[in-house]
């Protein structure tokens, strides 16, 4: 059975990519058979786990625009049981592509329909806005992961993060969770930090992740080596706070 | 004689609003008359001046679709030479309800000519994105101006940004310039910093703004207050550093 977790939230530079990166390796880590989709044009999760995204021949725009099946462009990652569907900037066209085509919104869910006896997780990297690419995640998935920087301008968008899903709940896909807030690059020694977390669990209350992911130098040099955290350095406070995460979600799976 | 700047990068969280919000207060400061208006339906900038999104009663959403004049929905600032078009989450309709208008893309360039008169300068603050909103503010400005964050993944989106600027440049707006580069968020202690600070100056050479802005805890505090960085804390790093910007800015203006 397929937990199909989609990263998202139109603010931007918030740390999906980092999370969504994170969390799977340390899923694959943990022995779960995992999927990363890059539902991205910046392509950053496809760079992230070293894959090149100009040398990448077919990626999930040929998925959405009907041309090539989703089995067929899975890639291999350094991790034995993570797996990477790649993007890059020809995923833009999707958003202009798609616009006028009948039941835009469930393209990726019905690519994902063929795999779900494949992968234990299957977790969707989204850009940051709420487009088409934004919403078909939002359809295709089973639960939202909302990553919260511990920033002022980060709080603001929340609200309409949560009314596009309300959205897409009530008109697209019934099924769709919050699996949960976390908190991200937070740093201790930072008052507005404190201020955001306080109120982020005041807000949301168990909806926060209890593991908080602090800021921690390594976690933005990783990409530039094309590694996750736990190949890139796995004494790290980064890798430590995404073992954590994943555990705390493969509890929860059992749970719902 | 006006100059219309457009801050524009679609990777998320590089600093564009910090930048536009900052620079049109350091403007303002060096009483230059400036109008910063708000092309992002996140508001940022409109709520980085102490302007609620909620509370606004008309904004950009209703010039673009051409139901108000720009005129009529300027809101004064805590400073003089400074006035702001706010935005709010009704923005987002403007990207789906202009799809199919004829003229789409200069929407904001037609609303922008009644104005040339009223202001030395006007700065346009973009989403994280390459859709219509940001399309438009490319075909509104005379420059753009790249905020690059010291980060891997901000470095990778500059190709795809600089793409899309020779596109608007050959169909839409043939005299758009680039302003330049600014490097935000250094901060001197981490390695990956001094790593894109050179390879952005070895690539745009003195197309890269000597002034550099420093990671600085007061930048990320002061919009929790609604204030710019001059009114928060004019003795900052972060002031200083915006207020060297705007220098760099005028001067270069003399040239062009
Ligand atoms: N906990 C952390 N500590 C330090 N740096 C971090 C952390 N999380 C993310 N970063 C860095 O911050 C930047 C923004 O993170 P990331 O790119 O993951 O955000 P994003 O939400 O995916 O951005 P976008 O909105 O552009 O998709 C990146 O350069 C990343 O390396
Ligand atoms: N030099 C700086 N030092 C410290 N914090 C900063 C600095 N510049 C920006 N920030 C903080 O980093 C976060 C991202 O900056 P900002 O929101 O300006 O980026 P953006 O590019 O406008 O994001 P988006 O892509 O969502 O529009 C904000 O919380 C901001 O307060
Ligand atoms: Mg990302
Ligand atoms: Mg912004």
């Amino acid at each position: 059975m397929v937990k199909v977790i989609c990263v998202a939230n139109q603010k931007g530079g918030v740390g999906k990519t980092t999370t969504a990166v994170n969390l799977s390796a340390s899923l694959a880590v943990a022995e779960k058979k995992t999927l990363l989709i890059d539902c991205d044009p910046q392509a950053n999760a496809t760079s992230g786990l070293g894959v090149s995204p100009e040398q990448v021949a077919k990626n999930l725009y040929q998925v959405l625009i009907g041309k090539e099946n989703i089995a067929g462009i899975i890639c291999p990652t350094e991790l034995d049981y993570l797996q990477l569907v790649p993007s890059n900037q020809e995923l833009i066209g999707a958003e202009i592509e798609l616009v006028n085509t009948v039941s835009r919104e469930i393209k990726l869910k019905e690519a994902l329909s063929s795999l779900t006896n494949k992968f234990e997780y299957i977790i969707l990297d989204c850009p940051p806005s709420l487009g088409l690419l934004t919403i078909n995640a939002l359809t295709a998935a089973d639960s939202v992961l909302i990553p919260v920087q511990c920033e002022y301008y980060a709080m603001e968008g929340l609200s309409q993060l949560l009314k596009t899903i309300e959205l897409v709940t009530r008109s697209l896909n019934s099924a769709l969770a919050i699996e949960g807030f976390v908190l991200t690059m937070f740093d201790s020694r930072n008052n507005i930090c404190h201020q955001v977390a306080d109120e982020v669990r005041e807000h949301f209350q168990d909806k926060v992740f209890a593991t908080v992911v602090h800021r921690n130098v390594r976690l933005s040099e990783s990409p530039s080596y094309g590694k996750p955290i736990v190949l890139y350095d796995i004494s790290s406070k980064g890798a430590v706070n995404y073992l954590d995460l994943a555990k705390e979600i493969i509890a929860q799976a059992r749970r719902f």
